[in-house]
């Protein structure tokens, strides 16, 4: 339901943001 | 010849003393000299020059250099603090340990603020979270209407912008974060911890102590 949804919940999910794949082999 | 010593490898442009690295930050020493082994592999794996250029962060992060993501982008310009487009080493260490476990959430909360900050403007405004989610269902392949996003965002916009005055400012942020933590999650690498167990192999050679 959209209106239930926090942008800021959503956006933090992108890969972009996922630098933990920096530190795989 | 073919064996390359530390001293050459240090000679890299964008080179940093680790010294005065582990004095400014959370790391130790051999900590950062293990996040050079990492710094090394993707400053190296595209264009060799001991920089990391965009293409390679791409690489490192999506496994494919070509992959366009508008987050990505965000943190790679964060990243690179002198603004000349590509992240020297000391760069990389100074914006990774915003993201270690011990780094105070003031640093974490105010670093994110830049990152949704697209334009620079001090404020988070509804268009530029507008965009950011777009760019996530975008990334998701996730389909919604135009009025679904427009709720998305005003649902949150009556959550974080308390004077509703149309933009979310620093203040606004930091109460919003400080609310909802789970927003935060991204910004700690666990990693970041166990950072000479991922790459062991310098500690045992570098001689560094603390």
């Amino acid at each position: 339901r959209p209106e239930s949804m926090n942008a800021f919940a959503l956006i933090s999910r992108s890969q972009g943001f996922n630098l933990g794949n920096l530190f795989e082999k | 010849m073919g064996c390359v010593s530390s001293k050459q490898l240090k000679r890299d442009k964008g080179y940093e003393d680790p010294n005065i690295l582990a004095k400014e930050t959370t790391f130790s020493v051999n900590e950062v000299e293990a996040l050079f082994q990492l710094y090394k592999k993707i400053s190296h794996s595209i264009i060799k020059d001991g920089l990391i250029h965009k293409e390679e962060f791409q690489l490192a992060l999506f496994r494919n250099s070509n992959q366009k993501n508008l987050f990505a982008d965000r943190i790679f310009d964060l990243f690179d603090l002198k603004r000349n487009g590509v992240i020297e080493f000391g760069e990389f260490v100074r914006s990774l340990n915003i993201f270690h476990p011990d780094t105070p959430m003031a640093e974490k909360i105010a670093f994110a603020f830049r990152l949704y900050d697209l334009r620079g403007t001090g404020f988070i405004e509804r268009e530029e979270l507008k965009e950011m989610v777009l760019a996530i269902l975008n990334e998701s392949e996730l389909i919604l209407s135009d009025d679904a996003v427009e709720q998305i965002v005003d649902q949150t916009f009556k959550q974080a912008d308390m004077n509703e005055d149309g933009k979310i400012d620093f203040e606004e942020w930091k109460a919003f974060a400080s609310k909802n933590p789970a927003l935060l999650k991204n910004m700690t690498l666990p990693y970041l911890k166990d950072i000479t167990m991922a790459f062991p192999s310098f500690v045992l050679n570098s001689g560094a102590s603390d």
